[in-house]
């Protein structure tokens, strides 16, 4: 589903260059369950945002669906995007003011769906990942789990054919990273694409197929060398 | 050091009442080594932020060295919490167009340090979480981990007596969260009250102590019994 070849990313801070990423290359077959790891500033969000259509890469070519998008314009990428991705932020990135349940529905206001319909699937996304009582409080009236459930819940909602989760359960208690893998998990069996970056070896366990970030570059593959 | 009794609080959102803690009490000898775990939205960081004196209890007592806190005004409660105490923020809390440099700075502003002695204290403190080579980006040019790291420096800089860390290797690797937990508990060994809330039990494994929070209360105390 989706191939990057060589893809580098190169930040500018005034004088001083950062190479985030110095030449990443691997693919992702459609359905797979794959398995982000590395140490802290390795590049892994970097790397997720460019595959998730939220950011171009300075250098390489990346290919989604047999197509072309790293040279695509920000409308293009922003359509392939709400299409057919779903992207759970390592951050959250909420809108602040807004409740969780407008939040969750943010992504399918491009749909062609009436709004009673809108306001039922956030609903149920939200009741899916256990927070239905907490619709109408906003981010700071959540806690920092709740926030992430409500990111979590925003990114499946469009039903999306990929989903990317930077860190999904950082702020998750055990019972709770529980029920979020098993929702991951159950997408997986529908057919959807899932790449999660975890520093947590039990929830990189539930992947299939796991790789290695360190200072910019992938180190490491579990499924090379099995083509 | 801290002793808290039958603190409640209660959020009102408009008709509704969100009773986040109701009624918890226990206490803090100096020196001692505190992990806090539970679930997601059972309590702790509000009572964390009714420790850190960044909120009041709707009820209950608090006191903090000897001194009725509950009570104290805003202001009060700012100097208390500036000379005494720092604190990890779950979201981080840094300021966004500030460098990382600057965020570590800002608890000692009220010091009487000169502004060189200030710089070089939060040059130490970045060096110390190992971010020497970020201290000029801004808190969007860091990674996850980074702005977590950065947030676990500004609450060590002013050396305080007690830290309260609110899951601080939420967003770190394995080897990166050992080397967070060292500085912990050197803190610790030079005689430093740490209080953190963790969800990872390898991390709640490096406290002396562990309280259990659900729902709004405290359910268990491993030194429960120990008196
Ligand atoms: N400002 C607020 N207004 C209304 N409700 C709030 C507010 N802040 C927190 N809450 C609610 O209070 C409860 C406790 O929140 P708290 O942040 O203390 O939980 P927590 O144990 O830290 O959870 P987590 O592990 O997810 O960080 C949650 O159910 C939350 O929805
Ligand atoms: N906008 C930016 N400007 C400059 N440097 C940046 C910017 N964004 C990220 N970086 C740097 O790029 C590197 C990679 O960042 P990235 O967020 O991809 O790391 P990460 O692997 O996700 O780390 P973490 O595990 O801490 O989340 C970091 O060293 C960071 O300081
Ligand atoms: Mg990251
Ligand atoms: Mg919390």
């Amino acid at each position: 589903i989706l191939r990057l070849t060589d893809i580098a990313k190169t930040y500018v801070l005034g004088e001083q260059q950062v190479p985030a990423l110095r030449g990443v290359s691997f693919a992702v077959q459609a359905g797979e369950y794959v398995a982000i790891m590395g140490a802290s500033g390795s590049g892994k969000s970097t790397c997720m945002h460019i595959m998730g259509c939220l950011d171009r890469p300075t250098a390489g070519s990346y290919v989604l669906d047999g197509r072309r998008v790293d040279g695509l314009t920000r409308d293009e990428l922003a359509r392939v995007r709400n299409r057919r991705i779903g992207f759970v932020f390592q951050g959250f990135n909420l809108l602040a003011r807004t409740s969780a349940l407008e939040n969750v529905e943010l992504p399918l206001i491009y749909s062609r769906l009436p709004r009673a319909r809108r306001r039922e699937r956030a609903l149920a996304a939200l009741d899916r990942v256990g927070l239905a009582d907490r619709a109408g409080h906003t981010s700071t009236q959540l806690s920092g789990g709740q926030q992430q459930r409500v990111a979590i819940a925003r990114a499946l909602v469009n039903e999306p054919a990929m989903v990317l989760a930077d860190e999904p359960t950082g702020n998750l208690d055990t019972a709770t990273s529980r029920e979020i893998m098993d929702i991951f998990a159950s997408l997986n069996a529908a057919g959807a694409t899932v790449v999660m970056v975890t520093h947590e070896p039990d929830i990189a366990a539930c992947a299939a197929r796991r790789l290695l970030f360190r200072d910019g570059l992938l180190v490491a593959d579990s499924a090379a060398g099995q083509e």
